[in-house]
């Protein structure tokens, strides 16, 4: 089940750092 | 408790003290447990946790210990999508994207930080037509209140007691803004923004010299270049 959870904590840490934006524009 | 005896201490209509107690206990269950038992409790259970917020939300006398049960639940809501199983249920579930738009209270900064924080990670969570999903509650729950529908974000911004409300909500605007593959679209949205009052605030932002607040408000100008260079 390991890679099922932590989403939202891996989406709200890619937002927090700006990564998601950058992931983005790619 | 089992997830089924969760089922049924909500079913049961608790409220107020006991069922601050019941929800925090569920919140470290969903923290704690397998994706399973969140499968399990999901099945009844996420309608229930929604039939409590709605109740709430509902409520035009909010007393303190109402606004504590709707903070709980929404740190239930974002311990039940911290997995694909509980993410997809609340995606596919208009309801809850509504309850979560009304959750939005610029009253509240601390259930507001979360729940923006909540609607920015379903932003870029990549499911199709996601805007428009998101749009449509956001809009529903701003005619409510008769305000524009992207005040109460806006309003949060200008809670200059309430930083980590101030940097989510830059999260969010970056994470809607961001959204749309159409440049007008983009464009559209940020004008928006800035006609809502995010044009004002934003050199008082910038003055706070914070990092989190700081990395959200380049991220907001560099999008903004890079449209214009493209428009």
């Amino acid at each position: 089940e390991g890679d099922e959870t932590g989403v939202m904590d891996n989406l709200l840490e890619a937002l927090q750092s700006g990564a998601a934006f950058r992931d983005r524009r790619k | 408790l089992s997830s089924q005896e969760y089922v049924h201490e909500l079913r049961s209509g608790i409220t107020e003290e006991k069922l601050l107690n019941c929800l925090e206990s569920l919140r470290v269950s969903l923290t704690s447990n397998p994706v399973s038992w969140v499968n399990n409790f999901g099945h009844e259970g996420l309608g229930l946790l929604l039939d409590v917020l709605e109740k709430l939300l509902d409520k035009k006398q909010q007393e303190s210990i109402d606004k504590k049960n709707q903070h709980k639940l929404i740190q239930c809501l974002k311990a039940f999508m911290n997995n694909k199983y509980g993410l997809q249920r609340i995606l596919g579930d208009d309801r809850s994207l509504l309850l979560l738009a009304r959750a939005v209270d610029p009253k509240q900064p601390n259930m507001m930080t979360e729940t923006v924080k909540i609607l920015s990670a379903i932003c870029i969570v990549g499911e199709e037509n996601i805007l428009e999903k998101l749009l449509g509650p956001i809009t529903t729950a701003a005619e409510r209140n008769n305000t524009e529908r992207f005040s109460p974000i806006v309003e949060g911004l200008e809670n200059h007691e309430a930083l980590q409300l101030q940097v989510a909500c830059m999260q969010f605007i970056n994470a809607l803004v961001t959204s749309p593959e159409d440049l007008d679209f983009r464009i559209h949205l940020r004008n928006e923004f800035l006609r809502s009052g995010l044009k004002k605030i934003l050199p008082d932002l910038k003055e706070k010299e914070n990092e989190e607040l700081d990395i959200q408000l380049k991220v907001f100008d560099e999008n903004k270049e890079e449209d214009l260079i493209e428009l």
